[in-house]
């Protein structure tokens, strides 16, 4: 472990708690896109699979912190697709899902590094999460603005992959150790942030709020 | 480069 790993899920466990926190608080997902929350809760569930296969004896942090993922995400699926369902936006929150489903499947099965059922679930997880966010992004360019809290959201779930880039950079260094798949689709993933990274520092750093087009 | 087999992250 190095402190960007473990700064990186801190920042994915805050993005995870603030998102949950708004829906709770404001008793809604307004803004919020069911099809990204799906997309990360499918990646949470088809990545952490052995949790399900071999019982969970020992818990060490690893496990709790899989377990809180996936209990996590389904819960917020639940809130939006149920709890609050009256204020889910499904009209603006219209990207096809399988667009990016069907893709991140089919390149698992192409490119993976042992053409076995948990790696491939292991790899499809890696490449469905880099476009995950897709929908979320696609439903602030449709509704041209982002709560200040949904903005947070975004740059804590941005930046915990950007610093398990650093982390790769400095396992790659000190440890020899490559993760060819994570480390492509990682800066795909941290890439597609960029447009948001910029809007976020000099907009919501300033106390503005995100209105597109920029 | 030794190819983590097992995936070590989360």
């Amino acid at each position: 472990m190095n402190i960007f790993r473990l700064f990186g899920d801190l920042s994915h466990l805050a993005a995870i708690a603030i998102l949950l926190l708004k829906i709770w608080k404001t008793r809604s997902c307004a803004g919020v896109s069911g099809k990204t929350q799906l997309l990360f809760a499918v990646c949470f569930i088809t990545r952490y699979i052995d949790l399900f296969l071999h019982f969970v004896s020992l818990y060490n942090t690893e496990k709790v912190m899989k377990l809180i993922y996936i209990s996590a995400s389904v819960f917020t699926c639940y809130l939006i697709f149920f709890k609050f369902k009256a204020t889910y936006d499904g009209n603006h929150d219209s990207m096809r899902a399988e667009f990016l489903i069907v893709p991140a499947a089919g390149l698992a099965c192409l490119i993976n590094t042992k053409f076995d059922a948990i790696e491939i679930l292991w790899t499809f997880s890696i490449y469905l999460e880099a476009v995950a966010i897709l929908p979320q992004l696609f439903l602030i360019s449709k509704t041209g603005e982002a709560e200040t809290i949904t903005s947070h959201y975004l740059f804590a779930q941005g930046s915990y992959r950007a610093l398990y880039i650093l982390n790769w950079i400095y396992r790659y260094h000190y440890e020899s150790h490559v993760d060819t798949i994570a480390i492509v689709a990682g800066v795909v993933q941290t890439i597609l942030y960029c447009d948001f990274f910029y809007l976020y520092i000099t907009k919501v750093v300033k106390g503005q709020k995100i209105v597109l087009p920029a | 480069s030794n190819k983590s087999l097992a995936h070590d992250e989360l």
